[in-house]
């Protein structure tokens, strides 16, 4: 019997303990710990690695902390469009959706691509009605909404605007 | 982003990558997290891969694919194959990690931005991360 293992990431990029509060370290760590759990309680159990990685990033596709789901960032348009793939390394099966807006958990829609299709990937308007077909949870695209996103977003258009009129003296 | 990879007892990987994209990305824009190959994948025996980070880069170099060929062709560990696709993104002038199981289930956090969130967890228990160095 092979010792099971699962590991996550949620996220790289400029990540410094100056810019982080204790806080907001702490609700870090609890996340991810929270999204071990959710994975280890297949693995332990004798469930697939398959099942194990959905369930892991399921709590932090709905954690407003992570650039997934509930938390994800907002477009320029200002709304919202989720990406999510799976691979399954037994028969190197896989599923997929890009552009997603109202698929509650995308990574979901991409296992049931994967599982409920013949296909690997869908895009757009076909994954969404792909993923409500399958009986998926829905939601309007304001779900993803959060405060903190809205407010990255200003300030990356207010910069777009600054960077323009600096060029053009 | 957020992704997963795992090894069930069987011996079994599979890995899994979400996001939300890019701040204000244009309309129709997708980056590597639905591109098998890109940001995810899992072959038995080889290893499973999930990445985060900037996607045009990651698509360019199939960063996961890259990782799982270097593995399975070349005979590299799982940290030096990632270490080395993940210098390509560099050259290119990305950045971003991954996450890596081999397929007997040894594990590897590799990325070349200040830091990553990640954590592993097995039947010794649960441990988690954040910045550089740890």
């Amino acid at each position: 019997m092979t010792e099971w293992r699962l590991v996550v990431h949620g996220g790289a990029g400029v990540i410094t303990r100056e810019g982080m509060s204790p806080e907001k370290e702490a609700a870090y760590t609890a996340a991810l710990e929270t999204a071990l759990e959710a994975g280890a309680a297949v693995l332990r159990n004798g469930g697939s690695a398959l099942d194990a990685v959905e369930a892991a990033v399921i709590p932090m596709e709905d954690d407003p902390l992570f650039n997934s789901g509930h938390g994800a960032v907002f477009t320029a348009a200002g709304t919202h469009e989720l990406d999510a793939s799976i691979m399954d390394g037994r028969a190197r099966n896989a599923g997929a959706v890009a552009g997603v807006t109202r698929v509650r958990n995308p990574i979901k829609a991409a296992r049931a691509v994967m599982d409920k299709s013949e296909h690997v990937m869908f895009a757009g308007s076909g994954a969404d009605a792909f993923a409500e077909a399958q009986g998926l949870d829905m939601v309007d695209n304001s779900y993803f909404d959060t405060d903190r996103r809205r407010q990255s977003l200003e300030r990356v258009l207010e910069e777009r605007v600054r960077t323009a009129a600096d060029r053009h003296g | 982003t957020v992704g997963a990879v795992a090894i069930d007892q069987d011996g079994n990987l599979a890995a899994a990558t979400t996001t939300g994209g890019m701040t204000a990305k244009a309309a129709g824009r997708i980056g590597d997290s639905p591109l098998i190959g890109a940001a995810t994948y899992a072959e038995n025996g080889v290893c499973a891969v999930s990445a985060t980070g900037h996607g045009e880069y990651f698509i360019r170099v199939g960063v996961a694919k890259t990782i799982c060929d270097r593995v399975k062709l070349a005979g590299d560990g799982i940290e030096s194959a990632a270490e080395s696709a993940l210098a390509e993104v560099a050259e290119l002038g990305g950045d971003g990690g991954v996450i890596v199981l081999d397929g007997d289930g040894g594990y590897a956090f590799v990325f070349n931005s200040e830091g990553m969130y990640r954590g592993v967890v097995d039947a010794s228990g649960a441990r988690t991360a954040i910045y550089g160095g740890e």
